[in-house]
């Protein structure tokens, strides 16, 4: 474990939290991709089966656990609590464009062809595009409220922490995930566009951000 | 390591 890690672990329970308390509070889904919440279901659910197979630490089996029930619990609120006040007009992205390539990479180039491991690969490259239906319907409302565009902060810096991780772990003990760095990468550059617009509306106290 | 297939991180 090193601070990296740590610190982007923490950004990722933090985006999680934000989240999950935004709807829960406010009552609402407005303006939220329940598709990316689903996709985020199902990272957790395919990359967290080795709960029952192996044990890491307790810090590792806590996390995965109250990852995989605020994933499920922010699930549930969106389509069946507070479904009413879901935009799934706005929600418009087709998943399968997305689970299709990523289910047919995850066969395709993976450390092992064995269950656990495709699943684990499938989770990884998902988890790379997974906030995608999310950003293309705050591109298609043309506006996200500040505490969305807080949690896609926390989101997108989780992954750019993990990949001062990957660069630590290189360097420290030689540790080198080649499909988790390329998928972080790639993870972390669909995330540039919208730093960019957080750091320049959002944090000038414009509140609300609207996109030009 | 390239291809370890435990993984310790979330």
């Amino acid at each position: 474990m090193n601070i990296f890690r740590l610190l982007g672990d923490m950004c990722h329970l933090v985006a999680i939290i934000i989240l999950f308390l935004k709807i829960w509070r406010s009552k609402s889904c407005a303006g939220i991709s329940g598709k990316s919440q689903v996709l985020f279901a199902l990272v957790f659910t395919t990359r967290y089966l080795d709960l029952f197979t192996s044990f890491i630490s307790v810090y590792n089996t806590v996390m995965k656990v109250v990852f995989l029930v605020l994933a499920y619990a922010t699930v549930y609120l969106i389509y069946l609590r507070f479904r009413s006040t879901y935009n799934s007009e706005s929600d418009s992205f087709r998943v399968e464009f997305l689970l299709v390539p990523v289910a047919g990479l995850s066969f395709l180039e993976n450390y092992a062809f064995a269950p656990l491991e495709i699943l684990w690969t499938f989770s990884i490259y998902l988890e790379s595009v997974a906030i995608l239906p999310q950003l293309f319907m705050i591109t298609k409302t043309g506006e996200a409220e500040s505490i969305t565009t807080h949690y896609l902060f926390f989101l997108g810096l989780y992954r750019a922490l993990y990949l001062a991780n990957w660069v630590w772990r290189y360097h420290t003990e030689g540790f080198f995930d080649q499909i988790a760095v390329v998928s972080g990468v790639v993870q972390t550059i669909f995330y540039c566009d919208f730093f960019y617009l957080y750091f320049t509306k959002v944090l000038r106290g414009s509140g609300k951000m609207t996109l030009p | 390591m390239i291809g370890q297939t435990s993984h310790d991180e979330l």
